[in-house]
């Protein structure tokens, strides 16, 4: 465990809260993408079934528990509890374009050839791409609020942090997971525009609005 | 290097 590591987790557990937060204040999802919602619950499942096979730490477990937990309250919120508030006509991005490239690829490439190993590196993959549906509602809609901002924002510091903490991790303990660097690394990339904007504008008090 | 005994971050 090192600094950025563990800003990176509270990055990822603050962006949980804040969007928990905001549907449960507001009592709506509007402008949530229940798909990006559904993916991340289908990257902590397949990430965490190592919870029965291996103990890392009491907090690995705890912040697993947590993470897997409020992924699926976070479901039941947008698609039960506040479905009427569910912008469904703007969340149209097809998820097995994601889902179905990224079981490909763990399956060819892996670090071993097990179930849990492929699920790990499936998660990993998936993770990786599964903001893309909020990022395209957001491009939709041309706009997001600013709290939606501020989750992304979160959400997408955390996987930045991860890339520090590898770095570290590489020059302290030589320890290194090419996977999940190249994926983080993708990840990342992929907020990169929607940092830009938020630096800009949302900093500056204005409204997240894309160019016409 | 990657250990395959299982994965230490979340």
């Amino acid at each position: 465990m090192n600094i950025f590591r563990l800003t990176g987790d509270l990055a990822h557990l603050i962006a949980i809260i804040i969007l928990l937060h905001k549907i449960w204040k507001s009592r709506s999802c509007a402008g949530i993408s229940g798909k990006s919602q559904v993916l991340f619950a289908l990257v902590y499942t397949t990430r965490y079934l190592d919870l029965v096979t291996s103990y890392v730490s009491i907090y690995n477990t705890f912040m697993k528990f947590v993470f897997l937990a409020t992924s699926y309250a976070t479901i039941y919120l947008i698609y039960v509890k506040f479905k009427a508030t569910y912008d469904h006509n703007h969340d149209t991005f097809r998820i097995e374009f994601l889902i179905l490239p990224s079981l490909a690829l763990a399956l060819l490439i892996n670090h071993y050839f097990n179930f849990l190993e492929v699920l790990w590196t499936f998660s990993i993959y998936l993770e990786s791409v599964a903001i893309l549906p909020q990022l395209f509602m957001v491009s939709k809609t041309g706009e997001a609020e600013s709290i939606t901002s501020h989750y992304l924002f979160a959400l997408g510091s955390y996987r930045a942090l991860y890339i520090l903490n590898w770095i570290y991790r590489y020059a302290t303990e030589g320890h290194y997971d090419l996977i999940a660097i190249v994926a983080g690394v993708v990840q990342t990339v992929l907020y990169c525009d929607f940092f830009y904007l938020y630096i800009t504008k949302v900093l500056k008090g204005k409204k997240l609005q894309l160019p016409a | 290097v990657a250990t395959h005994q299982g994965h230490d971050e979340l």
